[in-house]
C-alpha cells in the first residue's frame, strides 16, 4: 500500500 | 531513469541560472522573494528525513543538501540586496504582493486530510510536496503584473518548471517498471505542472523564438 512507499525522490 | 536524471539536472540548472543572474546583475527585478522563502520551506520539510540517516543514496543526499543549501543562499542574496541595491530591492518588495498566507493555510489543511502516515514526518512531507506545487504563485503572479521580465528571469521560471513536468514522464516509467504508484506525488506535480501550462506557453512563443517575455 502507499504507506510502504519511502520518499526516494527529489 | 532518464526522465528522472533530465528532471533533476533541470532543477540544478534552474537554481544555477537564478544564482548566475542576482550575482551578476547585483539585482533581483522580477524575481519574487515569497517564492524563494516557500522553496526553503519546502526543501526544509521535505527532507527532514536527513536527520533520521536513513539515506536512501548518496546521490539523493547531496541533492538534498544541495537544495536546502542554495535555496537559503538565494533568499541571503537578495536580502543582501536591501544594502547593495535598495532600488532594486524596493521594487521587488513593491511588487511582490502575493499573500502567501492563502498557500500555507490550504496546504497545511491538505497535508493534514492526504497523507501516507500521521507523524510529524509525513505530515512534513505532505505539507511540503502541496507546497511545492503552488510554491511558484507569488513568481507567476509578479510576472503577470509587471507583463514582462528578463530573458533569465523566464529561463529560471522554464527550468524549474521543466524538472516537474520530467517527474511526470518518471512516474509513468515507475509504474510499469516497478509498479510503484506515489498518488501524492503524481497529483501535486500534475497541479504544479498545471500552474506552469501558461507560461510555457509564452515561453515557447515568445523566449524560445527570440523574442522577449512579454504578455499579450
Amino acid at each position: 500500500s502507499d504507506e510502504a512507499l519511502t520518499h526516494d525522490e527529489l | 531513469n532518464i526522465f528522472r536524471i533530465l528532471a533533476d539536472l533541470s532543477h540544478l540548472a534552474s537554481i544555477v541560472i537564478l544564482l548566475e543572474t542576482i550575482r551578476k546583475a547585483r539585482q533581483i527585478d522580477g524575481i519574487s522573494l515569497k517564492t524563494q522563502i516557500l522553496y526553503v520551506l519546502v526543501f526544509c520539510t521535505r527532507y527532514l528525513d536527513l536527520l533520521t540517516f536513513r539515506w536512501t543514496s548518496l546521490y539523493n543526499t547531496l541533492m538534498k543538501f544541495f537544495f536546502i543549501g542554495t535555496s537559503v543562499y538565494v533568499v541571503k542574496l537578495m536580502q543582501d540586496c536591501k544594502l547593495t541595491n535598495p532600488v532594486s530591492y524596493k521594487d521587488m518588495m513593491f511588487r511582490d504582493t502575493f499573500q502567501i498566507k492563502y498557500l500555507l493555510g490550504p496546504c497545511a489543511l491538505l497535508a493534514l486530510v492526504f497523507n501516507y502516515k500521521f507523524t510529524v514526518l509525513e505530515l512534513c512531507w505532505s505539507f511540503s510536496i502541496w507546497l511545492e506545487s503552488v510554491a511558484i504563485l507569488p513568481q507567476l503572479f509578479m510576472l503577470s503584473r509587471s507583463g514582462k521580465a528578463s530573458t533569465l528571469t523566464t529561463h529560471y521560471i522554464f527550468a524549474l518548471g521543466l524538472y516537474r513536468a520530467l517527474y511526470i514522464p518518471n512516474w509513468i516509467w515507475r509504474y510499469y517498471s516497478e509498479n510503484r504508484l506515489e498518488k501524492l506525488s503524481i497529483f501535486t506535480g500534475l497541479l504544479q505542472t498545471a500552474l506552469y501550462s501558461d507560461f510555457f506557453y509564452i515561453y515557447y512563443r515568445k523566449v524560445m523564438k527570440g523574442r522577449g517575455f512579454e504578455l499579450p
